[in-house]
């Protein structure tokens, strides 16, 4: 057994949620923020077979993409008329960061 | 140490967290959702010693309990009058999946 | 690879988050409770490479420290004018709680 950790976008998860269901796979969602941008993403937990990790990843692969997003860093902080604003700078938000965990027991009551 | 990741149904947890940490075990709470009902549960993470693990196993699988629940497919979705709306279907939601992993270190500061 | 899971209290994630970021470290926010005192707290998911693990610890370490807290164990709980009302007892709430587990895979997309 494996858990499979991955930090998506919002807007992809129901699409990420209907296609790893529909090839029998279980997927808990947490509601997250992202430590840099502190913008709303989504972690999934997904426990699953071994032999089936590849599967998940590839289905992760192909429902999120890279994209690159215009992020202003003062975003949201009181500026003066006068003051610097700074330009956005543009970073590449990942589809997906994918970590795998081994997992030592599993049981289902 | 061993890191339980145990997924429950949202109106076990208060018996389930009173039930823990009277046994000095300790948890934390994360609010999270169901893949495939969409509905809320609840994500425990239990980090506890190897020993204790299968006393935390057991706390679990005394409270939690398997029951069976009736799904609408379709719920939440706008029906115009004529559509078709299919039969509720009969899924076992169980009262816990419990992963239990393996800790390489851990440190309370 | 290292997923680090660290459980902090909430005003100290800030600082945190900057101080890690900082540094080049990637991390994952989740809203968390206290499976004891049942109070807000944060759980932060770190994946960080092996050789920066000892960084990440000594930053949470840096930022968050241990302090003690006054419980009152029936806060909350309805009361009427002659009930006993239990005197608050002093709880040492650690400045962090941090779990290191071992990542079989990683990916980034
Ligand atoms: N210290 C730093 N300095 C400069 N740029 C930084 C940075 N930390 C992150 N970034 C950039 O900002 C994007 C958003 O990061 P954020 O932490 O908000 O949101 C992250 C975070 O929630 C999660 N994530 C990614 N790597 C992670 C890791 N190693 N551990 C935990 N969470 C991670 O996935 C989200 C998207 O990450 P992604 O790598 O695609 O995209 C990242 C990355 O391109
Ligand atoms: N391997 C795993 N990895 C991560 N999280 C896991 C997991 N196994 C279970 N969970 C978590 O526990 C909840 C209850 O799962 P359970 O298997 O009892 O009850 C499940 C199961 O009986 C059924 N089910 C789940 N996925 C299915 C699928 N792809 N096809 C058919 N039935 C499914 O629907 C019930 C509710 O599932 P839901 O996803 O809403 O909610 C799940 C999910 O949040
Ligand atoms: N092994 C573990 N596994 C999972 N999460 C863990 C953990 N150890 C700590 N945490 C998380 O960190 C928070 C602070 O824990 P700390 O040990 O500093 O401070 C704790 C501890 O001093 C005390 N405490 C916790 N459980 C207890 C118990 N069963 N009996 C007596 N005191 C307890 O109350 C404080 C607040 O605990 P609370 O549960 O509300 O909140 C906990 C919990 O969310």
């Amino acid at each position: 057994m494996r858990m499979v950790i991955a930090m998506v976008q919002d807007q992809e998860v129901n699409a990420l949620l209907s296609a790893l269901t529909e090839k029998g796979h279980t997927a808990t969602k947490l509601a997250s923020t992202g430590g840099f941008l502190r913008q709303g993403n989504t972690t999934l937990l997904i426990g699953t077979e071994e032999a089936k990790v590849q599967e998940v990843v590839d289905l992760i692969k192909e429902v999120c993409r890279t994209k690159k997003r215009l992020y202003s860093p003062l975003a949201g902080v009181e500026r003066t008329i006068n003051s610097y604003i700074p330009s956005p700078i543009e970073v590449e938000v990942g589809g997906a960061t994918i970590f795998v965990l081994k997992v030592e027991s599993f049981e289902k009551i």
